[in-house]
């Protein structure tokens, strides 16, 4: 049923919301700015057989297919396959003020790995 | 407490979660001080920053932040909230290019002599204001490209203004300090210069690079930066030291806020890590 069908996408490996506040750790006394931002995170499975959209690779595929027939071998893994840097504006040890690009922040896609 | 809480609960001030044993609990806080270690050593930083009061953040610094990051554009009209710390901000596109990290430093006031009376320029009478900045906490595998000096120059009251081709024209002289055998004799080379008129408010960037790079890249000895501001009228024109913000006590007006107006030097640097500090728009 479509109901199904849906469920299923959704437990399918895909991109989650998850929004890292400063705040929570109290470091927002150091951390000018932003306060906060969307780090998202990668979670769900990595059914056989891989779509497309799943960004596989053929390492994965081959994974995947093997634990079709023994799953002592574990599935391929939901993981970040495009990442993008932040700015962050922030205070260091020293009383100085220090914007800096962080690299590897932001997940922007998820794929089976 | 708030203020400086961290990840970490404060010692003997936590009480452990009900039906955890001690040692669990302490398992846990090791924990979470470890985890706290990586995050910070992640960010380059060796232990928490604990900011004092006077710590100021440049509005420069603020600004690049918002138009980098893309928030200026989102916020809209940028220049409708512009106050006069924008007044002639232009994006550097060409540091932040080869730039992953952005750094602001003010003088050491406390390390720094009276004004210098005609050292910087020889035979001028004009004074020459030093300037010493601490670059200690730039890490060395962090590689400077560029770095700017800018100071801030506010418009002179039209009612004051005196008519005539020269009389609103300065010029502004930066030094880089080689020697300093005595207080009142600096040996220098200038670094940059600029000829300004005193009809507008705005901030001049001075290209500083070679001076900082020989202090960072060469390690050699830093005696720090001068300025000089000559009014093209002469050093006995009414104008003379009141366009050029060099000196925390020059005309100070109330609620105005030293800590924003006072020259800053800013430093480009890459690091070996990830992408520049490219322009880009908010996702």
């Amino acid at each position: 049923s479509p109901k199904q069908r849906g469920r299923k996408r959704n437990r399918n490996c895909r991109r989650h919301a998850l929004y890292v506040d400063f705040s929570d750790v109290n470091w927002n006394d150091w951390i000018v700015a932003p306060p906060g931002y969307q780090a998202y995170y990668c979670h769900g499975d990595c059914p056989f057989p891989l779509a497309d959209h799943l960004n596989s690779t053929n390492h994965a595929i081959v994974q995947t297919l093997v634990n079709s027939v023994n799953t002592n071998i574990p599935k391929a893994c939901c993981v970040p396959t495009e990442l993008s840097a932040i700015s962050m504006l922030y205070l260091d040890e020293h009383d100085k003020v220090v914007l800096k690009n962080y690299q590897e922040m932001v997940v922007e896609g998820c794929g089976c790995r | 407490e708030r203020s400086h809480a961290s990840l970490i609960p404060e010692e003997g001030k936590s009480r452990a979660p009900t039906g955890l044993p001690a040692a669990a609990h302490r398992q846990s806080h090791e924990l979470l001080r470890d985890f706290e270690t990586t995050l910070l050593h992640m960010f380059g930083l060796q232990r928490r920053p604990r900011p004092s009061r006077s710590a100021v953040v440049p509005q420069y610094l603020l600004d690049l932040y918002r138009l980098q990051s893309g928030e200026a554009e989102e916020a809209g009209a940028a220049s409708a909230t512009a106050g006069p710390h924008d007044a002639g901000f232009e994006y550097p596109e060409r540091s932040t290019s080869r730039a992953n990290t952005v750094r602001g430093f003010h003088h050491e006031e406390h390390l720094e002599q009276l004004p210098l009376e005609g050292s910087a320029a020889g035979e001028s009478s004009s004074p020459s204001f030093r300037f010493l900045f601490n670059l200690s906490s730039i890490p060395e595998e962090e590689l400077l490209s560029t770095a700017e000096l800018r100071i801030y120059r506010e418009r002179v009251d039209e009612e004051e203004e005196e008519t005539g081709g020269d009389e609103d024209l300065h010029r502004i002289n930066v030094y880089e300090i080689l020697k300093a055998p005595h207080a009142s004799q600096l040996i220098t080379r200038l670094l940059d210069t600029r000829l300004v008129r005193h009809n507008s408010t705005r901030w001049e960037s001075f290209d500083v690079s070679p001076a900082v790079l020989r202090w960072t890249r060469e390690r050699l000895p830093n005696h720090g930066l001068a300025v000089e501001v000559l009014h093209v009228g002469g050093a006995s024109s009414p104008h003379q030291g009141r366009h050029v913000r060099v000196s925390r006590s020059l005309h100070q007006k109330p609620g105005e806020d030293w800590g924003q107006l006072r020259p800053l030097l800013v430093t480009f640097g890459h690091d070996g890590k990830g992408h520049p500090l490219t322009r880009r728009a908010k996702r």
